[in-house]
């Protein structure tokens, strides 16, 4: 499943999102208020090794590799981002400039076995 | 969560704890910042409001291999400080933060000036914008011309001067102030007059660039 939920503990994405008020950094980020600061969390059992949470070609291809060569649980499958989107910010600098950049990979979108 | 006492809330509190802080540090790595900026000092929401709508007017559209580019696009609005120099002319003196090891390519650059041209003029006035050199030099020392322009009666008001080409060697060098100097020339008026540098309209720049992360490609590798 794409998000966690209560009845499964397999690899899924934990959205968080922070407020930049809650951390006091309002007045310095302009926009956005806050973001999603979500992260992957759960099991990579064998059987779903290799399953990116969304397309499951390359599941398939890990999955044979396993069975064709007898992998016991030696191996180990995590549950890590497969898909991440970058961040528009406008902030104040220490010389009270306006700095508007994009930061790249900085939500966590999707998450997968590895 | 485990120091925490038996209570189902704490461990609620810890996790958010966490992942603030885990937050507060992504974004400080990614903008590059050692800790969070502390304001020098608090810029007029009516600035702000002003300056990003001029920002958003001009934005840069993201190429179709921005994605693929090993380069970070950046914009940055900055207000200027009055500094007095010479009875005929004003200093703008501007400040930036550098990280030695980035490679800065300007692509856009404008300085935004609030005029007040006389109605009646009749002679020609001319404003010019020169790009000073290190401390102490706005007094008519070395000094590069970026850009000049005749004023009509009709020039009053915000207007941008394009200053793109010749800032790129200051932004290519070690120095973080700028320093402009303005100056007219013919009898409208001298420049304190033309060019209202108060507070409320406070002179800024507008600049677009690109910046080459330094080891980027080890981090892609």
């Amino acid at each position: 499943s794409l998000r966690c939920s209560q009845n499964s503990n397999l690899c899924c994405r934990k959205d968080y999102y922070v407020d930049f008020r809650d951390i006091g950094w309002n007045d310095w980020i302009i926009k956005p208020e806050g973001y999603q600061i979500n992260y992957c969390v759960g099991q990579c059992p064998l059987h779903v090794a290799g399953s990116p949470g969304m397309a499951s070609s390359f599941h398939t291809a890990v999955f044979n590799l396993v069975k064709a060569n007898n992998i016991q649980a030696s191996g180990h499958s995590c549950c890590v981002p497969t898909r991440r989107r970058p961040l528009s910010v406008l902030y104040f600098d220490r010389n009270s400039n306006i700095v508007k950049t994009d930061i790249p990979d900085m939500i966590v979108d999707a998450c997968g076995c590895s | 969560a485990a120091a925490e006492p038996r209570c189902p809330s704490c461990a609620a509190g810890a996790e958010r704890r966490l992942l603030e802080e885990a937050a507060k540090r992504q974004l400080l790595e990614k903008l590059r910042l050692r800790e969070r900026p502390r304001l020098a000092h608090a810029v007029p929401r009516a600035a702000v409001a002003r300056a990003l709508r001029r920002l958003q007017a001009g934005g840069a559209r993201r190429g179709p291999d921005d994605d693929e580019e090993e380069e970070r696009g950046y914009e940055i609005i900055s207000f200027a400080e009055p500094e007095p120099t010479s009875p005929s002319g004003l200093g703008l003196r501007f400040q930036f933060s550098r990280t030695q090891d980035q490679d800065v390519h300007i692509l856009q650059a404008q300085l935004w000036l609030y005029l007040r041209v006389p109605r009646d003029l009749v002679a020609s006035l001319t404003l010019r914008i020169f790009l000073a050199g290190g401390e102490g030099d706005l007094v008519g020392g070395n000094r590069t011309l970026l850009s000049e322009r005749r004023l009509s009666a009709k020039g009053s008001g915000w207007r941008a001067f394009t200053l793109t080409p010749a800032l790129q060697s200051f932004f290519g060098g070690e120095r973080r102030t700028l320093r402009l100097e303005l100056e007219s020339r013919g009898n409208g008026g001298d420049i304190i007059a033309i060019v209202n540098a108060s507070r409320s309209h406070q002179p800024f720049l507008v600049a677009k660039a690109k910046v080459r992360e330094p080891g980027h490609h080890v981090a892609k590798r």
